[in-house]
This record gives C-alpha cells, sequence and structure tokens, in this order.
C-alpha cells in the first residue's frame, strides 16, 4: 500500500542543511496497523506529512497503491487526502473561526456530500468523541482535549481507508485517550489501515508494529507481540 | 501565596451556561511544587489561566500574596504576569514569525533587559532544553516537541518566582519529558513555585502534592508521598 524507497527530506537554513529524514526504506500493507515512535525530532511528523501527500521528499521513491506519488497530478494528490486518507495532525489545525461541527464537516463540503448529510455524519462523529455537547463551540472555545478530539472527528469525517494521526493522544487524560483507542481498534477491525505517531509506549501497545526513528533514520522495526 | 475562595468560571453560549469552573477553594504557598490532573474539559487551563491573570473569575475571590486580585490595576496585573509568573501554554502561543531566540527574548524585551544581553539569556534557555542548534528556526520549522520546549525556554526567561506549565511535556518522548522534569526540579529546589498541570500519572509524581479536578469542582487534594 505505501512503500518508501531511501527517502529523504533535506531543509535549507541559510548555509546550514537540516536533515529531518535521512534515508527511509520501509513498505506498509492494508489493514497494518502501525505506530512510529522516536524522540522529539526524530522526523516522525515529517515522516507522516510525506505519507499523508501534504509534503514532497528531497530524494528516494514513494509509492501509494503501487503509484509513483511524484508522477501524480495535483489533482490526483489532492484527491488521496480528501477520500483516502484521514489526518489528525499533531497541532490540530483547526478553523479558528469555525464551530466544531463546521470543522468536522470541512472533508465532506469537499467531497461533495449534501448539507442534511453533512451535519448529520459531523454530529455523530462528534459524539464518536464525546463532545455531542460541544458541536457549537468555535476552538478557542474548546478545551486542548477537546480540540484535539475535533480533529480526530474531522480526520473521519470521509470514512477513509488510512488513519494518519499524529500524536492524537498528546493532550487527553488517560481515560479519555483509551476512548479514542478503542475508536481506532474499530476502525482496524472494520480493514482500515492505522498508522499512529505516539510517544506513549502504552498507547503504542495497540499497534501490531512499532517503527523507532531515530535522527531521520529507522532505528527499528518491530512487531508488537502483545497488542 | 496564591489563594482561591469559591471560584467559579461559567461561560454564556447563547442559552447555555457551560460551568467550566464551578467551585474552587485552594490555597497553593510558596516553594511548593503542585500537579493539577484530571479528565479533558475538567478545567485545569481555566484555572491556571486565573492563577497566571490572564482571565478573570466569574464569582469568587484570588488572593494573590494576600492582594486581592481583583483590585489590581491593569499595570499591576501586567506586572505580575511579566516578572513573577512564567507561564507554559498547553497550545505553546509562540509568534509564528519570530525565531525561537526571538520568541525566548520576548518577555526580556517588556521587562527592559538590553539587546545583547537578552540573546545571551535566550540562548542559554534554549540550550538548556536542548535547542541550541535550533535557535534560528521559526516555529513552523521546528518539530511539535521543539516549539513545546521554545514555550518552556520562553516561560523562564526572567526567571520567575511562579511557574505555571500546561501540559509541558505532551508532546515530548519520555527522555526528553524527564530533561524538562529535571530542568522544573532544579527550579524548585532554587525556591521557586512550580505549579504543573498533566494528564501523565509520571509527570505528576515529580511534585509534592496532586490536586485532581472533575467537572470544575476539586475532587481531591492530597500529598504525593514519593516524588
Ligand atoms: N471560551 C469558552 N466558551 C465556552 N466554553 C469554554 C470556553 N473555554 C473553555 N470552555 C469549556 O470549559 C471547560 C473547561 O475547559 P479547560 O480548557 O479548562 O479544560 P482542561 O481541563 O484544560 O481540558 P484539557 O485536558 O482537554 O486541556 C471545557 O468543557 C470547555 O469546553
Ligand atoms: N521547515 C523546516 N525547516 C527546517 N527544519 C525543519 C523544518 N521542519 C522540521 N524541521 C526539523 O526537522 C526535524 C524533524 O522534525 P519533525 O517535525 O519530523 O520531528 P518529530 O519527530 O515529529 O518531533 P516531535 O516528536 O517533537 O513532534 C526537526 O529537528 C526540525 O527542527
Ligand atoms: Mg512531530
Ligand atoms: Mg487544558
Amino acid at each position: 500500500l505505501i512503500q518508501f524507497e531511501n527517502i529523504s527530506k533535506v531543509y535549507q537554513m541559510g548555509l546550514e542543511l537540516v536533515h529531518a529524514l535521512r534515508d527511509i526504506t520501509l513498505s506498509i500493507r492494508k489493514n497494518e496497523y502501525v505506530s512510529i515512535m522516536g524522540p522529539s525530532g526524530s522526523g516522525k511528523s515529517t515522516l507522516m506529512n510525506i505519507i499523508g501527500c501534504l509534503d514532497t521528499p528531497s530524494t528516494g521513491k514513494y509509492f501509494f497503491k503501487q503509484y509513483d506519488v511524484s508522477d501524480m497530478s495535483d489533482n490526483e494528490l489532492a484527491d488521496i487526502r480528501n477520500k483516502e486518507i484521514g489526518f489528525v495532525f499533531q497541532t490540530f489545525n483547526l478553523l479558528p473561526r469555525a464551530t466544531a461541527l463546521k470543522n468536522v464537516e470541512l472533508p465532506l463540503v469537499y467531497s461533495g456530500v449534501n448539507s442534511s448529510k453533512r451535519k448529520e455524519i459531523a454530529q455523530q462523529l462528534l459524539e464518536g468523541v464525546g463532545l455531542g455537547d460541544r458541536i457549537t463551540h468555535k476552538p478557542n472555545e474548546l478545551s486542548g482535549g477537546q480540540r484535539q478530539r475535533v480533529a480526530v472527528a474531522r480526520a473521519l469525517a470521509n470514512n477513509p481507508s488510512i488513519i494518519l494521526a499524529d500524536e492524537p493522544t498528546g493532550n487527553l487524560d488517560s481515560k479519555t485517550g483509551k476512548e479514542i483507542m478503542i475508536l481506532f481498534n474499530k476502525l482496524w477491525e472494520k480493514g482500515n489501515t492505522i498508522i499512529l505517531v505516539t510517544h506513549e509506549e502504552e498507547i503504542a501497545h495497540y499497534s501490531h508494529r512499532i517503527i523507532r526513528l531515530r535522527d531521520g533514520l529507522v532505528e527499528s522495526d518491530e512487531k508488537n507481540g502483545n497488542p
């Protein structure tokens, strides 16, 4: 499903080069449940952004369902991002002037779902993350963990087959965090592919494979014996 | 040092009332090391914002060093916020167009420190959180955990005697998170007062007292036997 061959990502800062990813080769199959761990700054979000077609590598090849992503048009990439992939961002990226409901509706607007159906789907998703009584709140009228949960609900709006979640429980107490992980488990059981970035071992243990990054490289890539 | 008497905070949303804090009475003495825990949405950040003089309660009294905060002028409050309290925000609140260095310098600009001294202090603080090689990066050129650490460094710029940190390790791997906690420990040993919000029990166990909120009320307030 997802294949990286010698992927690197380098930023130029004046005279200095920052190697966010150095040389990543890995593949992820359909319906896998993978966690990505590693120190702060090791390249996890950069990796997720490339997988999610939000960023392009500096060198190397990315094959999505066996198609070379670098050959795809902007429209094809936009379609993948909107319909196939649900992305929970590490910093949420909610529209500040829209309500929780409108924020979750946004991917459904892009995929052409009619207004009353959109509201119904968005309402259900927000109830599913415990925010049924917060749908009219804007992001600055929500707690940090509530914003995080709106970001999770929005990622699921188009029923994507691949869920990319960058630290989805970082702002949640353990009980609320578990509720989100139970939700992801159910999505995985339905055949979806889940890729999580987390720095909490307890959260990584819901997954079946743990990839650890260090300094832009894969340090280890192992099955998780007891999910 | 900090005394709350029957503090409440209520938001009006159309016809609905949201009780972020319902009735909080507590006191925190100088050089205490307190953690505040509780479910997502239970009122932790709201409590911190009132302590930090960034928000006012709807009812109740807040005494800061025995002065009634509601009687203070805007200038007096600004002085407290700038010189006495260092605040690490749950969502960092960095200036997006300024470098890490300039972001950390900002409180020193307000307190009138000269330019070369500011740079030196800001540089040292960033090295102290492991970001010596990232001082010229802007927030969007930093990882989530790096932005969080810039927010920590900025909170310490004016050498405040009270540190309020709202989930300071939420985006950090455990090793980097421990480095921040060691830093806070050192600050506490120097006589400062530390108030942390966290949802991780391991982090709360660095403190000496754990206050747990639920639904805008104090559910429990206990000494931590083994910090
Ligand atoms: N401006 C506002 N208008 C309306 N409701 C608000 C506003 N700000 C916060 N709230 C509500 O007040 C409650 C408490 O929010 P607060 O941010 O203090 O929670 P928290 O304990 O910090 O949660 P988290 O762990 O998720 O960060 C939440 O239910 C939130 O929806
Ligand atoms: N636009 C950019 N310009 C320069 N350097 C960048 C840029 N974006 C990221 N970096 C650097 O690339 C490295 C990897 O960043 P990335 O966000 O992938 O880390 P991460 O593993 O997600 O970290 P965290 O756990 O803190 O979120 C970091 O050292 C960061 O400073
Ligand atoms: Mg990241
Ligand atoms: Mg909060």
